[in-house]
């Protein structure tokens, strides 16, 4: 079983 | 006041085509640097990071630093009307809600003008930092974009995983699975026809193979695709556009719950 992650969980805002 | 000259036209209406089906509308920011965009899918999964560097243009005018909204959707209705040996202009006067986009023909008999309203677009920019992958793939595009295809028929994600026997792409489904193994291949007439794996360790990652096929769209744009992966990044996915610059396609992976 796995889930999408989202890019928010790697890169932060700038 | 802004006015970018792009004597290879084409090269424009490839980049849309490429990013227009992951992003419905995107900030277009110009620069000294050059030509840029970062823009995220609706659900946050896939980043498309462009940039023409300002070198690649025969005119590159950008007065200050100006971001302009567009429909990437509208934006390729207006480029789909240019001729692919035309040269591409776009212009913006400062503080304008338009942009126009001027197609020259070759031999200069045709100049046409299209103006395109511009829109407020609330777009949330992530840094991203240089990183140490540890495994680049370099490969023909087109052997990349048929591979994404052909596992898509199969399942719905991807695991590439690269050891030092090569890179391999791996899908599963309710009719069976399917494994692709590419080696390195440097033995080859042309360049472009390499597969080139630098690996400083193993990496397996799992990846939504709807996203991957669109990043394929950019295939057109470059005979090469570069893949970087490391444990627990998104993966890059990057096309060269011309000696100008790069469509970067991120995307995170799946997570083992």
């Amino acid at each position: 079983k796995s889930s999408q992650g989202r890019l928010e969980s790697f890169f932060k805002p700038s | 006041m802004l006015e970018l000259r792009l004597v290879q036209g084409s090269l424009l209406k490839k980049v849309l085509e490429a990013i227009k089906e992951l992003v419905t509308d995107a900030n277009f920011d110009c620069s000294a640097t050059g030509f840029s965009l970062q823009a995220m899918d609706s659900s946050h999964v896939a980043l498309v990071a462009l940039l023409l560097r300002s070198e690649g243009f025969e005119h590159y005018r950008c007065d200050r630093n100006l971001s302009m909204g567009m429909n990437l959707n509208n934006v390729s209705k207006m480029l789909r009307c240019a001729g692919n040996d035309d040269i591409i202009t776009l212009k913006a006067d400062d503080g304008s809600d338009t942009v126009t986009f001027m197609f020259e023909s070759p031999n200069q008999d045709k100049i046409a003008d299209f103006e395109m309203k511009l829109m407020d677009i609330d777009s949330e920019h992530l840094g991203i930092p240089e990183a140490e992958y540890h495994a680049i793939v370099k490969m023909p595009s087109a052997e990349f974009a048929r591979i994404c295809k052909d596992l898509s028929s199969i399942g719905d994600t991807v695991v590439i995983s690269v050891t030092k026997e090569g890179v391999k792409f791996s899908t599963r489904g309710d009719i069976g699975n399917a494994n692709i193994v590419c080696r390195q291949n440097t033995t080859v007439d042309k360049p472009e026809e390499a597969t080139i794996i630098e690996m400083q360790e193993p990496v397996s990652l799992t990846f939504a193979l709807r996203y991957m096929n669109s990043f394929t769209k950019a295939t057109p744009l470059s005979n090469t695709v570069t893949i970087s992966l490391s444990s627990e990044l998104p993966v890059v996915v990057e096309y060269k556009v011309a000696d100008m610059g790069y469509i970067r396609f991120y995307l995170a992976p799946k997570i083992e719950d």
